[in-house]
């Protein structure tokens, strides 16, 4: 993806000649800079609770290189990295470790998905798992070993990769391409809940290996560093503004009651809107 | 002829501009979108402003209706109006926002700032 970045310029090609209102600078800002100067963050830590919305650097880089093109006039959809879509949805996982088993075998990745549109067409999915350096590097695996991701239900293999203990000295994150599962799903006999399996094995053999040793354990991950299912899909028609905008209002309404006590601000805004 | 005023600005009846696009500055938090959207903070989306009179130029990329419209217009003024300044090309934002199931979402919407004005 990073070999797709482009810097954005410094003063975009679309104010040329306009009469710039505010700040003459404002569209150079880096979103990391946004984040760091601007309320928006401490607002959602507010309104939207404490587990706090962070958007995984892979969401703010995705932002800011197709904004970037459009501001060059390319589009979008012409990256490969896009899948010709134009709206990337990202799920933060929900699954824990279950601690009580050590060592770890297998590990479940769940996705509430539910938020996915029938009305959209999936190009396709994607899961992105951080691993972490070993804290024991000693007892690492040696040689090449395997992780493999399976759907919970079937046990099919979704998708493979090899990894060097070598490698691993140093974090990243895994891609693995989900997009078998997507393509046949159904929003009806699947329900809105995503599972996937991780499992680790050394080389090509059936031995199953300790997920903690190869980096894959979730203690003191912070929230960027989750593991996030990245859908890719096309609208099918021409979407506005409105639709986002009712799907937040019936959000809110289907709050709880602590949440719309406080909300005051809220229907002030939603009025203003 | 028509004189200039100080500002550049023509006396009497040709005092307002052609149809042209103009500047608008749309500030999320302003109108109090800021709690669904990240970024951007703000962007340029322009609007198109100004009289559609006769002669139409060509680059106002007039309709043929509109061309008609505009000629029945300065022959009475009162039984047509002039022709409408509208966006004749837009283009698309990156938008990054939090959905209602608190998903962080990279969305491309399409006619989100006006590329050309013309007479429709």
């Amino acid at each position: 993806f990073q070999s797709a970045a482009i810097i954005s310029p410094s003063v975009p090609r679309r104010n040329k000649g306009a009469k710039i209102l505010h700040d003459g600078q404002r569209s150079t800002k880096f979103l990391k800079e946004i984040f760091a100067s601007s309320p928006i963050l401490s607002h959602h830590q507010e309104d939207f609770n404490k587990d706090a919305i962070v958007p995984h650097d892979y969401m703010l880089s995705i932002y800011r290189t197709y904004s970037a093109a459009e501001r060059l006039g390319l589009n979008a959809s012409f990256f490969r990295s896009s899948k010709s879509a134009n709206t990337i949805t990202s799920f933060v996982d929900r699954g824990t470790d279950d601690l009580l088993h050590s060592p770890l075998r297998r590990q479940k990745y769940l996705f509430d998905v539910s938020t996915l549109s029938d009305k959209e067409e999936l190009v396709g999915a994607e899961l992105r798992i951080f691993r972490k350096v070993p804290g024991d590097l000693q007892t690492s695996p040696t040689g090449l070993y395997d992780i493999q991701l399976l759907s919970c239900r079937s046990e099919r293999l979704l998708d493979s990769r090899s990894l060097d203990p070598l490698d691993s000295r140093k974090p990243g994150w895994e891609v693995l391409d989900v997009w078998e599962m997507f393509k046949n799903r159904h929003h009806s006999d699947q329900g809105s809940q995503i599972c996937l399996q991780l499992k680790g094995t050394l080389g090509k053999s059936e031995m199953e290996i300790d997920l903690k040793q190869m980096g894959f354990d979730r203690t003191g991950r912070t929230q960027q560093e989750k593991a996030i299912l990245v859908v890719y899909t096309r609208s099918k028609k021409r979407e506005n503004l409105f639709n986002e905008m009712k799907e937040k209002i019936k959000s809110r309404g289907s709050g709880s009651r602590s949440e719309e006590e406080r909300g005051l601000q809220f229907k002030a805004r939603r009025r203003r809107r | 002829t028509a004189l200039n005023n100080r500002h550049g600005k023509r006396h009497g009846k040709k005092s307002k501009s052609r149809c042209s696009k103009k500047a608008l500055h749309v500030n999320f938090k302003e109108l109090g979108w800021d709690d669904w959207i990240i970024a951007p903070l703000d962007y340029e989306a322009y609007h198109c402003e100004g009289v559609c009179d006769f002669p139409l130029r060509s680059h106002l990329e007039p309709t043929n209706h509109a061309i008609i419209q505009t000629l029945m217009n300065s022959m009475d003024p009162n039984s047509t109006p002039p022709s409408c300044c509208v966006p004749t090309k837009l283009s698309p934002i990156s938008i990054l926002y939090i959905d209602s199931g608190n998903n962080v979402v990279y969305k491309q919407y399409e006619d989100m700032v006006v590329e050309q004005c013309g007479c429709r």
